[in-house]
C-alpha cells in the first residue's frame, strides 16, 4: 500500500461464493450420423425452496431475490490440464421451482471438434448471487437443481435434449447427376462448370497457366426444416444450397521484376467448390475449438 | 465463380491495380522454369477444400 512504486489502487472486496457442480453426459449414438446438430437444450429442473428459508432470505436480503446460473463446457486434456469455455448463463428466481432450459449448442460443437465419440460432454453448472455484495451471501445455496443419479431413474434429472436434422433429406446430395437436368425439384448438389481462362482478353499473355480449370458450382434447392424447428428461431433464413466447401487455385503469372518478365506462381483462394451444402442465412457459426 | 472475382482475386493477390498490358512477344519468350512448376503442380495437387464458414 505505501510502496513508492505503485499508484495506491483503492478497490472494494467482492464476496463472490458459488456452488458449482458438473453433469456427465454420455454421447455415445446420441447424435446420428450424417445429421446436423441444430440445437442442444440442457435442462434442470429447479427444486422448490422451503417457505421459511424465503422469508428468512427475504428478511436478511430484500434486495436481491435473484440467482446467477452459468453453464460452462468443460474440456479435459490428454495433458491431464483442463479449461472451461462459458456457454451459457441467466438469471433465476430463487423463489422460483420447475424446469430451466440453457441453451449447450456450442458446448455440443466443440464436443463435436474433439472427434472423440466415446467420450462424455461435460458440462459444469454454477450457482451464484445476482449482486455480489460485501455480506457473506450464502441465499444462492438456496437454488437447487436435481442432480444426476447414475440410475438416471430420479424425477427432475437434468436432460440433455439434441434437435438434429438428417441430411440424407436436408442436405446435398454430392455432385449433380450429369444425366439429369437441373429443374425446380433438384436437391442441392455441385454442378461441373469450366471456366476458360484462354478466351479471357485480361488473361491474354498475362496468365501462363491454367488455361481453364473446373470450378464447379452448387446449384438445386435444400429441403427446408419443420416448422416446429423454424418457428423457434425467426430470424433464421431459409436453408440455401450453398459452397460448403472451397479450395484455392494456384495459377502462374508474367510478372514484371527487375525490367524482365518471370513466371509466378500466385494462389487465389476460394475459386473451386469442394463441397455443397444446405445452410441459414443467420445460423451461427460454430466457434472453432482452438488448440 | 466468375471472370471478374478470378481477375479480382488475382490483382489483390499480386497488389495491382490493374491489369498489365503485355504482348504476344512477351508470353512466346517466357520459359517456366522447373521450380515453379513443381510449385504450381504441388499447390494443384493440395486438394484439401477450406471449409467455407457458411453463408
Amino acid at each position: 500500500r505505501f510502496s513508492q512504486n505503485f499508484r495506491e489502487v483503492a478497490g472494494r472486496f467482492l464476496v463472490s461464493e458459488a456452488s458449482t457442480r458438473l453433469l456427465v453426459f454420455s454421447m455415445e449414438q446420441r447424435l446420428p450420423p450424417n445429421s446436423e446438430l441444430v440445437q442442444a437444450v440442457l435442462r434442470l429442473f429447479q427444486e422448490p425452496v422451503p417457505e421459511a428459508a424465503l422469508r428468512r432470505h427475504a428478511l436478511l436480503s430484500p434486495r436481491s431475490d435473484r440467482a446467477r446460473v452459468t453453464v460452462e463446457w468443460l474440456q479435459i486434456r490428454d495433458d491431464g490440464s483442463n479449461r472451461t469455455f462459458l456457454i451459457d448463463s441467466r438469471l433465476v428466481s430463487v423463489g422460483e421451482s420447475g424446469w430451466k432450459a440453457f441453451d449447450v449448442t456450442e458446448a455440443v460443437n466443440f464436443w463435436q471438434q474433439l472427434s472423440r465419440p466415446r467420450e462424455p460432454l461435460l458440462l459444469k453448472v454454477s450457482v451464484q448471487m445476482e449482486h455480489l455484495g460485501p455480506l457473506a451471501s450464502s441465499f444462492y445455496k438456496l437454488v437447487r437443481f436435481a442432480s444426476q443419479r447414475p440410475s438416471g431413474t430420479r424425477q427432475g434429472e437434468p436432460q440433455l435434449e439434441l434437435h438434429t436434422l438428417d441430411l440424407r433429406e436436408f442436405g446435398a446430395q454430392g455432385n449433380c447427376d450429369p444425366e439429369a437436368p437441373v429443374g425446380e425439384g433438384t436437391r442441392c448438389c455441385r454442378q461441373e462448370m469450366y471456366i476458360d481462362l484462354q478466351g479471357t482478353k485480361w488473361a491474354e499473355n498475362w496468365v501462363l497457366e491454367p488455361p481453364g480449370f473446373l470450378a464447379y458450382e452448387c446449384v438445386g434447392a435444400c429441403q427446408q426444416p419443420p416448422e416446429a424447428l423454424t418457428s423457434k428461431w425467426p430470424l433464421l433464413g431459409p436453408r440455401q444450397c450453398i459452397a460448403s466447401e472451397t479450395a484455392s487455385l494456384p495459377v502462374i503469372v508474367s510478372m514484371e521484376e527487375g525490367g524482365r518478365r518471370r513466371p509466378q506462381v500466385v494462389s487465389l483462394p476460394n475459386m473451386r467448390v469442394q463441397k455443397c451444402g444446405c445452410a441459414s442465412d443467420g445460423a451461427p457459426v460454430p466457434r472453432k475449438l482452438e488448440p | 465463380v466468375t471472370e471478374e472475382q478470378i481477375l479480382s482475386s488475382l490483382l489483390q493477390q499480386l497488389h495491382l491495380s490493374e491489369v498489365p498490358v503485355l504482348d504476344k512477344s512477351d508470353a512466346e519468350e517466357l520459359v517456366t522454369p522447373a521450380h515453379v512448376r513443381a510449385q504450381y503442380m504441388a499447390l494443384l495437387r493440395r486438394r484439401h477444400g477450406v471449409r467455407s464458414r457458411g453463408k
